[in-house]
């Protein structure tokens, strides 16, 4: 709840907040793959 | 455009997109910041220079209704502290972009046009002109 | 930043949606000017129905409730839904009742459909009808606007006063009455948009000072009437400062003992708008001179409304006897707009006669210590209130926009009705939800209601006031 409005996809409908969270966890992933892989 | 946290926040969003393209395995690093030079002068070009108008109803009987958002920043008056900033990223995007390129002939073409595409509106000559 | 950021992806969003729309699902009639509508001029730019398609619709069960009853010290809410696309909202058949009421402009506790005032104006609905059709110069002047203006007079205690059937109108249609070309305006920069207006249609020169800012207001004093006027250099004709007295989105007093000085060292008018302020200040009620003891006969122009502290509606210009007869004969909307219906008329003149008698003292009395007591527990709790501690217009930050949306869904759960505004009615960062205390409003309630938005604030994470007050 308190993520929804900080970032402000409170008041985004369902799936805007599905594809929003979806593109974060694809990025977050990357990112520590590509973290661990130049690392 | 005046407020430092708007600043603060261009250029965190700036720095997060390159980290996003850069965490994709698929690109090398010239690839990517080539990216982030061209995905933010063609995003900001979009937002300053072709959208027109204000996001709600002023009370200035349309006399901003066809500026982009680059002519009503601060009422058009130029070389402001923000129109300083604002011209100064996309050069500094550029340097870096050409130097992890490695000048890599085909990345400073295209760096190149998307100083110029950042640029050229932002000039004072230019303001006004369509 | 957050803030910053969080409008960023609910525009990159809009700009997701309006694109499905356009390419994938039923384009967006809004979206577009019509064809038909092609030679006409736009009736808004596309960012603004972009802005408020995508941004603001969000929020539209927030922005625009049903009220079902009289704005008093409880109302009655229908609710309302989001269809499944998200684009309308139907209502629900349900109905909030006795929700209390911190939105409405409802200081001293007029806004009643019983009472001495109702039955006065129910009097005069049978005696002289409710429509007066004509403007002040011919025939709707009636007896009952002289009588309202003299009592006006009285209360204030000036020399003459006007009436107008609207609040707008009497600061737009008025000012250009006051200064033309060849004349310098001086505005606070959170002036009301009637001021602003009225300033523009005048032709005068405008220069805006910091919000209630006296010493940024001297240096544009100074400098204005050292340069003269930007092109000709002449020296002005006359110079007009224009502030309100309470500022109904920040909530703060203006200064006025410093305004009356500046007024009397550099030669220049006052114009003070007391739309939220009369009624609502000053130990008799009598406004933001009462407040601070100052002798109204000291500022030029006082014009206020009927609006807010009378239940009524309409507003007033007041002062020497000269400058009401000037604006009886000039004034745009005297003779273009059509005077205030009577029965309004009837009520903003019982509730003067309220004001002025003992029970007036009471009201006030008791809006002061609802005020008082509402902002020291705002501030105990750790939210970030603005404004004057006197001032019963309490804004409390909630900054982001989507914190605003819940605040006000969460207050209705528990059966309270806030108003909250954001961008572009107050800077981007900076939205809130402003309540407006009432004398109708009895202690319990105030206090239950604080008890709500804490739970809330704890719940939200609001009360991040730097300035913890023991």
């Amino acid at each position: 709840f308190i993520y929804c409005l900080t970032t402000g996809i409170y008041m985004l409908d369902a799936w805007e907040r599905y594809v929003f969270n979806s593109c974060l966890i694809l990025v977050l992933s990357m990112s520590f793959y590509t973290a661990y892989a130049f690392l | 455009w005046n407020s430092p946290g708007i600043w603060v926040t261009y250029a965190l969003l700036t720095a997060f997109m390159h980290l996003v393209l850069l965490s994709m395995p698929w690109f090398t690093t010239s690839v990517a910041w080539t990216l982030t030079n061209v995905v933010h002068g063609v995003g900001m070009y979009l937002f300053l220079h072709t959208i027109k108008g204000t996001p709600f109803e002023t009370s200035d009987q349309g006399k901003y209704r066809y500026s982009t958002h680059w002519e009503q920043m601060d009422s058009g008056t130029q070389f402001t502290a923000a129109r300083k900033f604002f011209m100064t990223t996309p050069i500094v995007l550029y340097i870096l972009a050409s130097f992890y390129s490695k000048y890599e002939f085909t990345h400073f073409v295209i760096n190149t046009i998307i100083l110029l595409l950042s640029l050229l509106p932002k000039l004072p000559q230019l303001h006004g002109v369509r | 930043v957050r803030n910053h950021i969080a409008m960023a992806i609910v525009l990159l969003f809009g700009w997701l949606r309006d694109f499905l729309n356009e390419h994938v699902f039923t384009p967006e009639p809004s979206a577009h000017e019509q064809e038909d509508l092609k030679d006409f001029v736009p009736l808004y730019t596309t960012f603004e129905r972009f802005f408020v398609r995508n941004v603001i619709e969000r929020g539209y069960d927030v922005l625009h409730r049903p009220v079902c009853t009289v704005p008093g010290a409880v109302i009655d809410i229908r609710e309302r839904k989001f269809s499944s696309s998200g684009k309308f909202l139907g209502l629900t058949g349900k109905v909030f009742r006795n929700v209390v009421n911190l939105g409405s402009y409802n200081y001293l506790g007029f806004a009643q459909n019983e009472g001495v005032c109702a039955d006065a104006a129910v009097k005069a609905v049978a005696e002289l009808g409710t429509g007066v059709c004509s403007n002040r110069f011919e025939v709707g002047n009636y007896e009952i606007h002289s009588k309202l203006e003299r009592k006006m007079a009285e209360f204030l205690g000036v020399e003459d006063c006007m009436t107008f059937g609207m609040g707008f109108a009497t600061n737009s249609m008025n000012i250009p009455c006051l200064v033309g070309k060849g004349c310098l305006v001086i505005s606070d920069a959170c002036n009301h948009a009637s001021l602003a207006i009225g300033c523009k249609i005048s032709g005068a020169t405008i220069r805006v000072f910091k919000h209630n800012d006296m010493k940024d207001l001297e240096k544009i004093l100074r400098h204005s009437i050292v340069e003269g006027h930007p092109r000709t250099y002449r020296s002005w004709k006359k110079i007009l400062i224009i502030v309100e007295g309470i500022y109904s989105m920040e909530g703060t007093i203006v200064n006025l003992p410093e305004v009356i000085r500046l007024k009397k060292k550099y030669k220049a008018y006052v114009y003070l708008d007391e739309a939220h302020s009369i009624g609502s200040l000053g130990s008799r009620a009598r406004g933001v001179t009462d407040y601070f003891d100052i002798d109204p006969t000291e500022i030029d122009v006082l014009m206020g409304t009927f609006t807010k502290s009378f239940g009524a509606s309409g507003g007033y210009i007041a002062g020497r006897r000269e400058l009401v007869e000037h604006l009886r004969l000039n004034s745009h909307s005297a003779c273009y707009g059509v005077s205030m219906s009577p029965p309004v008329a009837q009520q903003a003149l019982s509730s003067l006669n309220v004001i002025m008698s003992e029970e007036g003292k009471e009201r006030i009395t008791q809006l002061a210590a609802n005020t008082r007591l509402f902002r020291e527990k705002l501030r105990t709790f750790g939210f970030i209130v603005y404004g004057h501690e006197d001032s019963p217009v309490v804004p409390l930050l909630a900054y982001l926009p989507s914190h605003i949306a819940c605040f006000s869904r969460e207050m209705l759960a528990r059966g309270y009705g806030v108003v909250v505004a954001g961008f572009p009615s107050t800077p981007l960062g900076e939205s809130r939800v402003r309540f407006c205390i009432s004398s109708a409003l009895s202690k319990q309630q105030i206090l239950d209601a604080l008890e709500a938005i804490s739970d809330i604030g704890d719940i939200m994470r609001l009360k991040i006031s730097a300035k913890q007050i023991l």
